[in-house]
């Protein structure tokens, strides 16, 4: 309050030193936390081929990474993951940090060829993993 | 009761390794790694890879299911949501064997009566009949008149040389359907599900039919040609479809996804995990707030 306003308004603004992109790092998710990733199979790598008619690929995706301290509300995790991972920081080391595992999943339309040489379109559950959480 | 709790789990944990172990996709599993100790669905994924020879499939049955799965899911195997129906299995069968009873008739349009025997060994108990449907199809080579009405007469007997010891009266089911062949049509379906609902849900695995077609030309459609008879000889055997709902933890059961995003849509605060019965409820429920609506 000492310099008059007029004369703080008159300084040249400096270009900000701080780099932007730095400065917005620590608002992106740390690079290994826990999210979902691809895998995509083909049955004749399993060799199945012969018996799996459809589909040809298959990407059942999977979970990993890191967990971060204040799951909170991000991951979907109840209270008991904050819990944990208090213990495992502060009373015993022995228990284990949260795990990256799938929350949500969808099904999968297999076409099989059956050993009496029958042909059998069926709809599995739970196949493919669509969301991560913390637990 | 803590010591023999604790000896429990750990039983259980000895086990789950077992299984675990055993559960590694990449390791070849010789035959002491018997199915039992995989979690169910990858025993059934893995029933797949028995070293038992695998019959080849029927090409025409192999070129319809890769047909019903291209309408029924994406490529990447997602089912598409689009569809309504309860069925999350569909099972084709090949007749194992087929005898022709008495000769055809071209001047009536009568088929060689057939005997066609289906085993259904592969269908599960917790699988649950929908729908039937027997398949025909047509070998392309020969034309056929533009437009035929035929009459299928459908006979169900007890498989009389699969109970030789037991003495079986013939037990017979006749059923009519009246169906139209279009020369554009690739495959005839006629929908058996009434004859053959008390021999699947009565566990039958050996299912008899005999079959014969009587074909007239369709006079709305040629009034001028009289009542000519032609060669049906291009109906091939037929194949047995069965469209099924299974009702394991491991099948995918859309109308209860469906059900289930509509409740927790419309009361978001609903409890997970709802049980059967306060989940009819809250369907009432949703009903009768529609209808206030």
């Amino acid at each position: 309050d000492q310099l008059p306003v007029s004369s703080v308004l008159r300084k040249p603004l400096t270009p900000a030193s701080f780099n932007l992109s730095e400065y917005f790092k620590q608002f992106l998710f740390p690079q290994n936390e826990c999210e979902l990733h691809d895998f995509r199979l083909s049955f004749s790598q399993l060799k199945w081929d012969d018996w799996i008619v459809a589909p040809h690929r298959y990407n059942p995706q999977y979970c990993k990474g890191e967990c971060p301290r204040a799951v909170g509300h991000r991951y979907g995790s109840p209270v008991h993951t904050m819990v944990q991972n208090i213990i495992y920081e502060k009373l015993d080391s022995s228990v284990p940090k949260p795990s990256c595992v799938p929350a949500k999943y969808s099904p999968l339309s297999v076409l099989t060829i059956e050993p009496d040489g029958s042909i059998a379109y069926k709809e599995y559950e739970d196949m493919i993993a669509t969301k991560c959480t913390c637990r | 009761s803590q010591p023999s709790r604790r000896d429990a789990q750990n039983a259980a944990t000895t086990e789950l390794e077992s299984g675990a172990k055993t559960w590694s996709l990449l390791q070849p599993l010789d035959r002491r790694d018997r199915p039992g100790l995989l979690p169910p669905l990858f025993k059934v994924l893995y029933d797949g890879q028995d070293e038992t020879p695998r019959l080849k499939p029927d090409s025409r049955a192999l070129r319809y299911m890769k047909r019903l799965y291209k309408a029924y899911a994406t490529k990447d195997g997602i089912p598409k949501s689009n569809r309504s129906h309860l069925y999350n299995t569909v099972r084709l069968f090949t007749p194992c064997t087929q005898h022709k009873q008495t000769p055809g008739d071209h001047v009536t349009g009568t088929l060689p009566a057939v005997d066609l025997l289906f085993n259904l060994d592969r269908v599960t108990a917790v699988e649950h009949l929908l729908k039937s449907v027997l398949l025909y199809t047509f070998n392309t080579s020969v034309s056929l008149p533009s437009a035929v009405k035929c009459e299928c007469n459908l006979v169900t007997k007890e498989p009389q040389f699969f109970h030789k010891t037991l003495p079986s009266a013939p037990y017979s089911f006749t059923f009519n359907s009246q169906l139209e062949l279009k020369k554009k049509r690739k495959w005839i379906e006629i929908d058996v599900t009434t004859l053959l609902q008390p021999l699947v849900t009565s566990n039958k695995r050996n299912i008899h039919i005999s079959v014969n077609f009587t074909c007239v030309q369709d006079q709305l459609q040629q009034p001028s040609k009289q009542n000519s008879s032609f060669n049906l000889t291009p109906l091939v055997r037929p194949l047995l479809l069965l469209y099924l709902n299974d009702t394991s933890a491991q099948a995918y059961h859309r109308w209860y996804s469906l059900h289930y995003k509509r409740v927790t849509s419309q009361c978001p605060h609903q409890k997970r995990g709802l049980s059967a019965h306060s989940r009819g409820e809250a369907a009432v429920g949703v009903k009768s707030s529609r209808h206030r609506r």
